[in-house]
């Protein structure tokens, strides 16, 4: 998980803006 | 599945890429060809009209919301030429990756799969996705860029320096063919949405509902090619051979930038790129 939080972020999170 | 029920699942589809993908084939076609009554893109083809076309690339004609999403690429005063493209490129590509997955996660049935896989799924298939994407962005002289708002000519990204003059050629090669099938914006819906329903993904645990899924999509895909694309049977068998190409594809790509990561020490990957390809091939 740790290796792809990026990703699991943008998939768990909802339309909301993500920081990059 | 019936019929109707896959009608549904395409419109879904269709619906789900109009609201997450600002720059469809239809938009592209009408600036590529002219039509869009005085608008046209600023035409980046040397080092002058880059510097000025920033000014476009930074003061992007959207809705308030999408603005908002974005956050501009930092700026870097006297940075080389080709760094300065590839950086604005990848600022780009990051923000295409928020819109695939988005519309990834409007896949009925998509975020019910393990939560790992999913992650899979979308680490392998949204280069692929976004590849496919920017066929009809380009056509023999340039590609489009920037929401449609700078056309870049394909002489002026082949006139940078190695090995950043190399990059974008493979896609213009891609996109010749690829425009050859001449999809419409619906049929490229369920295209994405079969590439990134691929069940034989490295590391996929639960393979089975992901297949279920991917096949439903294909006969929403093959019902409405057959439907909107009567005169050309062996679209669907087409536009399946694709997805070998665009794996071919995007493994070269992969490899070429772990390459640059290596030689180019002034150059930093976005870290939504860099967390996709690590292992990525």
């Amino acid at each position: 998980k740790e290796k792809h939080k990026i990703l699991h972020r943008l998939l768990q999170n909802s339309t909301s803006p993500v920081e990059l | 599945p019936e019929s109707a029920d896959l009608r549904a699942l395409s419109r879904q589809l269709c619906l789900s890429y109009h609201r997450h993908f600002p720059l469809t084939k239809s938009k592209a076609k009408a600036i590529l060809s002219g039509k869009t009554h005085g608008n046209s893109p600023f035409v980046i083809h040397d080092m002058k009209s880059l510097t000025a076309g920033q000014y476009f690339i930074n003061c992007r004609q959207l809705p308030v919301l999408e603005r908002q999403r974005s956050v501009l690429p930092p700026e870097e005063p006297a940075e080389e030429l080709e760094l300065s493209v590839f950086r604005r490129i990848q600022f780009r590509s990051a923000e295409a990756v928020q819109e695939v997955t988005e519309f990834t996660k409007s896949i009925p049935g998509f975020t019910e799969l393990d939560m790992n896989d999913q992650v899979i799924l979308l680490k392998y298939g949204v280069i692929e996705v976004m590849t496919t994407m920017l066929a009809p962005l380009m056509n023999k002289d340039g590609t489009l860029f920037a929401y449609g708002q700078i056309f870049m000519t394909r002489e002026f990204l082949k006139s940078l320096r190695k090995p950043f003059c190399e990059m974008m050629e493979p896609k213009f090669e891609f996109a010749a063919k690829f425009n050859l099938l001449e999809l419409d914006d619906s049929d490229m819906a369920l295209f994405f949405a079969v590439i990134i329903l691929s069940g034989d993904r490295p590391g996929l645990v639960n393979v089975k509902p992901i297949e279920d899924l991917q096949e439903t999509v294909l006969q929403a895909l093959e019902l409405q090619l057959k439907t909107i694309h009567p005169d050309c049977p062996q679209l669907f068998a087409k536009l399946l051979q694709k997805m070998t190409d665009l794996r071919q594809l995007v493994a070269n790509h992969v490899r070429h930038i772990h390459l640059l990561k290596k030689q180019e020490l002034q150059m930093c990957l976005h870290p939504l790129l860099q967390e996709i390809m690590r292992d990525l091939y």
